[in-house]
């Protein structure tokens, strides 16, 4: 065993060394395997870099690159590549493991570029990160292959948190009454439906905050590029908007005015969270907007022609065969509500007949927002990281 | 100081496919 000799970090160059036959070691011990308990021995969370697993690749390509070996280039990055997608075959509805693999693949990306020497990607580098570049390999083309794995890991993300969010949102959003006594009397004659996936109930406000705050906090823990978590929050926005708007056109026991005073109530909780986890800016609250109009039109008057007029301009998210189906469904539950005529409807679809909109009722639930990944260099300094022993990685030197 | 160089080589990497296909037939090969 070679004897540990103390080092400054000045005299690291930011390198790590492995022997070629040490490649499937290495990739075993730092991609397949259970990071939930690599990084939380015994429950307690160790304060680790976000990003480790992604600099410790990165420092070990910068090795074979400094060696000038293709071939060790080449074969590190076909392994790490093949063991995240095995990872996330293997724990692919696990949100922590996709979040985790998702936040190293863009970090890994991003050092990619950062350090390939590209001008347009040095300009916040500092003069020891310059001295970092590669030198000998362009690896423009991994490069893209790596943002292509990223997208698809994002949209595994998304179908996972889907997963875990879809049988919250009817009865979080439409089926749970926070605020008591505003409908305290049923419509007559409708009966409360039975094939929701949870018991009204089951689910509350509460329980839909704890899950967001809790996607939340794993993306954050796992240093995913803020840019990139808002765009997790935005398709998270746009699922429960969509999943409760169809579910509202569906069911006629949902449109009513204290169901639009409930619907208005939930909204604005989910846009409180917004505004606690300072995502207003991230365009999630946008994704509700069609839920919001929705709402809206079962709150305002349906009788005159002005009432006619303001619902066209105000209804600009929803299509007219949207409009034209909650108006139809409307249900009063008190005597101070009337049922909406027919002629007002009429009314509604000549206003409405010339706008060019999608014949479509229900939103498409399961659509995915075009994915980006804004570079996003890091100023930690490479020659500065250290290896936890509880990586297992004792085989690989520091350089 | 010296003006760094760009990394000269291109390396070429397989497509995600390609690589997805690899792993296949190596899977195949195996017993």
């Amino acid at each position: 065993r070679p004897v540990n000799i103390p080092r400054k970090e000045k005299d690291f160059q930011g390198m790590l060394e492995y022997k070629k036959e040490e490649e499937p070691k290495l990739v075993k011990n730092l991609i397949l395997v259970e990071y939930v308990f690599k990084l939380k021995p015994r429950g307690v969370a160790v304060n680790l870099i976000p990003g480790l697993p992604a600099y410790i690749l990165f420092m070990c390509v910068r090795h074979a690159d400094y060696l000038n070996d293709d071939q060790k280039v080449r074969s590190l990055l076909t392994s790490t590549i093949n063991g995240i997608k095995k990872v996330l075959k293997k724990r692919g509805d696990d949100f922590e493991t996709v979040s985790f693999w998702l936040s190293n693949t863009c970090r890994f990306l991003h050092c990619l570029k950062q350090y390939s020497g590209e001008e347009g990607f040095m300009k916040h580098n500092t003069p020891r990160q310059n001295d970092h570049c590669l030198t000998n390999f362009d690896l423009a083309e991994y490069r893209q292959v790596l943002s292509d794995l990223s997208i698809q890991i994002y949209q595994q993300l998304v179908r996972v948190l889907e997963n875990i969010l879809q049988p919250m949102i009817v009865s979080v959003m439409l089926e749970h009454e926070t605020i008591q006594g505003v409908s305290g009397v049923k419509p007559p004659g409708l009966r409360k439906r039975t094939s929701s996936i949870a018991d009204e109930g089951t689910y509350t406000l509460d329980s839909i905050i704890r899950q967001l705050n809790t996607f939340h906090s794993v993306m954050c823990q796992h240093g995913m590029d803020p840019e990139l978590i808002k765009q997790v929050v935005k398709q998270m926005f746009y699922i429960i908007g969509a999943v409760t708007l169809n579910n509202l056109l569906l069911r006629k026991d949902m449109c009513s005015w204290s169901k639009g005073m409930q619907i208005r109530y939930n909204v604005s909780q989910l846009e409180e969270w917004l505004r606690d986890k300072n995502l207003m800016n991230s365009g999630a609250k946008e994704t509700l907007e069609p839920l919001i109009q929705a709402a809206q039109l079962l709150q305002v008057k349906k009788k005159t022609d002005e009432d006619a007029e303001a619902i066209c301009s105000m209804c600009n998210a929803l299509t007219t065969a949207q409009i034209v189906k909650v108006l139809n469904l409307y249900t009063p539950v008190n005597e101070f509500e009337e049922r909406v005529t027919v002629s007002f409807i009429r009314t509604i679809q000549m206003r409405l007949r010339d706008r060019k909109d999608s014949p479509q009722l229900l939103m498409d639930a399961k659509h995915i927002f075009p994915v980006t990944f804004p570079f996003n260099p890091s100023s930690l300094a490479l020659e500065t990281i250290q290896i936890p022993a509880s990586l297992g990685l004792g085989f690989i030197s520091r350089v | 100081p010296a003006q760094r160089q760009r990394p000269r080589v291109l390396l070429k990497a397989p497509t995600l496919a390609e690589l997805e296909e690899m792993n296949l037939s190596e899977a195949r090969r195996e017993p």
